[in-house]
């Protein structure tokens, strides 16, 4: 158990995920037979192995659209983890499942945001709605979805900026973008290479504004991935996806049984 | 480990798994910690406050690394132009730290121009394009899909031409894992070197304090393919200490020059060793 502690510590697994985690398989392998032709050690892999499966999330999940159009998607994280190209790639599925969607740029803040996904917006062949920098992004989140409502969008993405989970005013912005668009789906991106902090950052934006979703990213890279275990195992919610590349089509539904074989290493 | 209390077993556990929680790496937080079991068995270390200010001094001789004296903001400028190139892997925060460092240059009264050698991903240049603006700096910049060592060529000649006194390369995101990428930024590299000998004076990984176990691949990855000469380490305002840096230090020897603390213009401060071996205690 020492050598898996290690192995998950070293894949980026949160601390007192990894306590959690090895007791709780520790507690099954001494509860179980013994596999028939497995030595002890390979028994404990697999039954360490099963278990990470079962924490991450048995089987793949899907967006479903919500009853009443538009279904409304929040994009929400940490600066920099992937909030914008995921954005985009999720809105160019749709598209590709012969739905109308619309990607509204509610980052007004960091430079050429708007642009940005405008670009992407292009790319993906979905409408966009942005309006310019400085203006409050509740509101501009609020008309892009009346928009979107008034175009008979199925499926209206909103972008955010990026923001520090102790950032008191701009969660509680986020908290208010909540209540105003009452959205279906509110998706955490997160770095696949993201360390230890990764659990105290998706449980509290978990708390503060409830999350239904995970999104990791960047995992084309050779990043562990141990985050997925930490962000899944305190938050509860489901990994809906992971991003697999810097273009529009790098993105994939999440496979517990694939990422719990590479975080084990 | 409280003040006065004697450092016993469960003292340096504590001590251990709080430098896993700050991504310090397993094999890195055991031997720091042996350092101060060392200490305790031979005497030196009587209770939990010199066990603290141990870990401390031992940190902090870590990162300060070898050539701290080197190149920061304060630091006489090589060139004309004295370049700076900017890698890392996506989003770490390249773009902005280049915006920063500039404003700390153009404050010093230097002539600053900065290369937009994003070529690739969308919005780029534009983002660069309003820093520039910003700061007072010159861009350097060409139309969409272009070469980015050609833009990096172009920049040197440029600066050149003006007079500026600093060129600052962005890059775009690349994960080390891409062969084809790491090949295009070590071609950036050896050509601004065949437009101006000597050049780049300065390149610098840009890493992510939330960054786990993967910054020390980048890190090597980075420094194997294009030679770091020092790291910037941003998002030190968030909750996540960066830990990474330590190994990196360990194992490559390579400093930080600066970190970010934030999304402004003014978030940037030269590496201060002591500090950061202080906030990891603190
Ligand atoms: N390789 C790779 N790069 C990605 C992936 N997802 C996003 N990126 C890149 O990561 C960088 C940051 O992506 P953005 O979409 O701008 O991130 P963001 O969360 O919107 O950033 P802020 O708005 O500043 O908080 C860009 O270079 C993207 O191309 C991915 O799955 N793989
Ligand atoms: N809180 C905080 N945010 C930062 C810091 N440095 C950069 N950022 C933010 O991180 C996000 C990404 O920054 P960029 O400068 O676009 O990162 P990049 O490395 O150039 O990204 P790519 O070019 O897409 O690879 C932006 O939202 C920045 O404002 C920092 O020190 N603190
Ligand atoms: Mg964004
Ligand atoms: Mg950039």
């Amino acid at each position: 158990m020492r050598e898996i502690r290690t192995a998950l510590l070293e894949a980026d697994v949160n601390f007192h995920v990894v306590k959690e985690f090895t007791e709780a398989a520790k507690a099954r392998a001494v509860g179980q037979e013994v596999l028939g032709s497995l030595t002890p050690g390979q028994a404990v892999v697999k039954i360490v192995h099963e278990e990470m499966v079962r924490i991450l999330g048995g089987a793949t999940v899907r967006l479903a659209l919500a009853p009443n159009p538009p279904t409304v998607v929040m994009m929400v994280g940490l600066q920099g983890s992937g909030k914008t190209t995921t954005a985009a790639k999720i809105a160019r599925q749709f598209v590709a499942d012969g739905r109308r969607v619309s990607l509204v740029a509610a980052d007004t803040q960091r430079p050429a945001a708007i642009d940005q996904l405008a670009v992407l917006a292009g790319q993906a062949g979905c409408a966009f709605y942005g309006t310019t920098p400085g203006d409050d992004p509740v509101r501009v989140a609020e008309e892009g979805v009346r928009r979107g409502s008034t175009q008979l969008a199925d499926v209206v993405i909103v972008d955010t900026a990026g923001r520090l989970q102790i950032d008191e005013p701009l969660m509680d912005e986020l908290g208010r973008m909540r209540e105003t668009l009452r959205p279906k789906e509110i998706l955490f991106v997160a770095d696949g290479m993201t360390g230890q902090e990764a659990v105290n950052v998706a449980r509290r934006f978990d708390e503060r504004i409830g999350l239904t979703g995970i999104v990791l990213t960047k995992m084309d890279g050779d990043a562990r991935g141990g985050a997925a275990l930490s962000i899944r195992a305190v938050t509860g919610k489901p990994i809906v996806y992971i991003g697999t590349g810097e273009k529009l089509d790098g993105i994939e539904p999440f496979h517990p049984e694939r990422i719990a074989s590479r975080i084990l290493g | 480990l409280l003040g006065e209390a004697r450092v016993d077993e469960s003292a340096l556990e504590d001590l251990e798994d709080r430098l896993i929680q700050a991504d310090v790496g397993v094999r890195t937080s055991a031997e720091l910690v042996e350092i101060v079991r060392l200490g305790v068995a031979r005497g030196e270390i009587e209770n939990g406050e010199s066990a603290r200010r141990a870990m401390v001094r031992a940190v902090e001789g870590l990162v300060k690394g070898s050539s701290s004296a080197g190149a920061h903001i304060d630091a006489p400028l090589q060139g004309p132009p004295h370049v700076i190139v900017f890698a890392g892997v996506n989003g770490v925060g390249k773009t902005t730290t280049i915006a920063k460092v500039g404003a700390r240059y153009r404050a010093q009264g230097r002539r600053v121009l900065l290369a937009a050698g994003d070529t690739f991903r969308a919005g780029a240049v534009d983002q660069l394009a309003v820093w520039a603006e910003r700061i007072g700096a010159d861009i350097v910049k060409q139309g969409a899909g272009a070469d980015s060592a050609s833009v990096a060529f172009d920049a040197v000649q440029a600066a050149r031409a003006r007079g500026a006194d600093v060129l600052l390369v962005d890059t775009a995101g690349r994960l080390h894992t891409k062969t084809n990428l790491m090949e295009e930024i070590k071609k950036v590299v050896r050509v601004i070197g065949k437009a101006l000998p000597g050049a780049p004076h300065e390149v610098l990984l840009v890493l992510d304090a939330t960054t786990g176990q993967n910054g020390l691949v980048q890190a090597r990855e980075f420094h194997s393919t294009i030679g770091l000469t020092g790291l910037v380490l941003t998002k030190l305002d968030g909750t996540a200490k960066g830990g990474i840096v330590i190994q990196i230090a360990r194992d490559l020897g390579l400093p930080v020059r600066y970190v970010g603390t934030g999304e402004g213009l003014d978030d940037l401060e030269p590496f201060d060793a002591a500090s950061y071996a202080e906030a990891l205690f603190g």
